[in-house]
């Protein structure tokens, strides 16, 4: 389940549609500070289902959807992710296809649409889609900016859930 | 049940007994249950020992230290789980240039078996990268990607 | 003391207004009583605005501007009220390298009032530094001071 | 109150005496991950007064004192800070003395010892000393490795404190 490609548009400080095209082996995004370098990162843990805005770094998920200095916003926030899944990773039903679109769009009214593979969905079948790979929103596949102290500092607990996401 | 938690702290503890050496000069790791006789309870503790030093608590060790020593952890459980990919952002900014180096070997390594992108701003660690994204703000507010390749300095 | 608390306020942000665009590019940051009618209760705000940008709450500013925009704040009250020294350590790890050069030639400034003892590991810091003043571990686990110059590269 | 000399011994990563003279103007310390540089920021805040272990990144006061790989352990643990006084900015019944020397001692039976100018007095006079001068303990002038950013998501009511310790 390697990610394949990420578009953003109207997410955080991307207005306009973004794509990203990753590539095999190491990948490094750099840019000054301030640039948008920690939003992708954002972007793909929502996309995997993230519900808490709080780990996105904003109040509500009100604050996802890009507002301009203007006061100009879009109507959305969206972002779409493309996994590859030759290994077939997936869960059964979806373990034969090469490629899995997840897809994720919060509307400013509040309304929220999932999709996986161009079909509307429930949350929950992102996360499913997941489980047991170490890759789904909040797994130790993801470290944010300033966290990697944390991993040492968690608590016992925590640190069983860790291994349990790992066993 | 029980026996797949123990056996994957097991699994975690000889992957550590690899990672560990290659991060610090020296020195061992080890997971370690902090109520052995209930596992299905069991709350899981992280013992760290340095060349020459005696850690009695994790929060003695220092900021690189600290960075050091979880990124090892990452690193084990990957080694013995290969998650698909690996999001790591500014991980490297408390290391020194020599912890730095041994850094970029470890993620020569995991990216052999998993995808790894890091968001950095330190040029030894770009030199290694396989390829560059670059995010700039040409119109101020707004996120744009562009391509970057390093220049030799 | 109320007025005396009022005046603090508004001379730290007379002294933002020098301060903050010299770390930022433009922009500006101020600070506010979150309950005007009641001085001597009230807690106080910190707004920060970047050119082009809403903040619309300090969470959604990026890792390096919240480093720079904290360091504003202490220089701002450092110029009003010159505290006899001033001891940062590694407060550079987030900043990239235009920041780093902007943050140096603050630093420049404050250490012509006040005494600045930074504990940093990037280069061009080091560099702008008057002494260098070096720590490292012969025998493992115990610290000695070294003294350190630096080579040019 | 410019910093004149620290002398180290017995505490933390420090077992044998060390003596640190800065300079006027900017000094950066520098070294290795895991040498030593943040344990001079602490001996430096434990010297002032501060009394939460935590803030000095310990259990308890007893992880203060040199612990060695072999057991070793000295019998205390003691920081000597001597900080110029010629602009007369100490209280009055000390303003005229050019030098102020400050001194800590912590044994391993838990016994504590203050001085100024090597006279044994109580913690509060050591914390009247620096009242007002925005240089004590808690001051904004010392600023923790990984605490910047804390400046910035700190309470109202904390930056409160600030602005008055700054009036
Ligand atoms: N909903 C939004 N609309 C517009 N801009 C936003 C939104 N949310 C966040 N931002 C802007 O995004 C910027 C932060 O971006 P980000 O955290 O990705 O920076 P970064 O590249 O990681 O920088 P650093 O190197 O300092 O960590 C902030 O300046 C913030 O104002
Ligand atoms: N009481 C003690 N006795 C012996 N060693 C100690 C004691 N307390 C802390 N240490 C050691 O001091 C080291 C940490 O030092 P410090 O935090 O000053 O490093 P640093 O130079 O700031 O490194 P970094 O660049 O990673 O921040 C740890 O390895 C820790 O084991
Ligand atoms: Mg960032
Ligand atoms: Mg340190």
């Amino acid at each position: 389940m390697r990610l394949k490609r990420l578009t953003i548009s109207g997410f955080k400080s991307f207005p306009k549609r973004t794509s990203i095209t990753f590539s095999h082996g190491v990948s490094a995004i750099v840019g000054p500070n301030g640039s948008g370098k920690s939003n992708i990162v954002d972007a793909i843990r929502w996309v995997l289902g993230e519900q808490n805005p709080r780990l996105l770094r904003a109040r509500s998920m009100d604050d996802l959807i890009y507002h301009g200095h203007n006061g100009k916003a879009p109507g959305s926030a969206w972002v779409r992710l493309v996994l590859d899944n030759h290994e077939g990773m997936a869960p059964p039903e979806l373990a034969s296809i090469p490629e899995i679109e997840v897809e994720r769009i919060l509307f400013r009214n509040g309304d929220a649409k999932f999709r996986i593979n161009r079909k509307n969905c429930r949350l929950k079948a992102i996360r499913y889609l997941f489980l047991d790979t170490g890759a789904g929103a909040r797994a130790y596949s993801i470290i944010d900016q300033g966290q990697v102290g944390h991993f040492v500092g968690m608590l016992p607990r925590e640190r069983r859930e860790i291994v349990e996401e790992a066993a | 049940c029980r026996d797949r938690f123990k056996n994957t702290i097991e699994q975690i503890n000889s992957s550590l007994g690899k990672v560990f050496p290659l991060l610090f000069e020296g020195g061992s790791a080890r997971l370690g249950l902090d109520n052995p006789s209930e596992i299905l309870e069991s709350g899981v503790e992280f013992f760290v020992e340095l060349p020459g030093k005696r850690i009695r608590t994790l929060n003695l060790l220092s900021g690189g230290e600290k960075a050091l020593s979880a990124l090892a952890l990452i690193f084990a459980i990957f080694l013995i789980k290969p998650s698909p990919f690996c999001l790591l952002d500014e991980v490297d900014a408390s290391l020194d240039d020599a912890n730095i180096g041994r850094f970029s070997q470890l993620i020569r390594q995991i990216a052999r078996k998993s995808q790894v992108i890091l968001v950095t701003h330190n040029q030894n660690i770009m030199a290694t990268a396989d390829t560059l994204y670059g995010v700039t703000m040409e119109e101020k507010g707004i996120s744009k990607l562009i391509s970057v390749s390093l220049v030799q300095a």
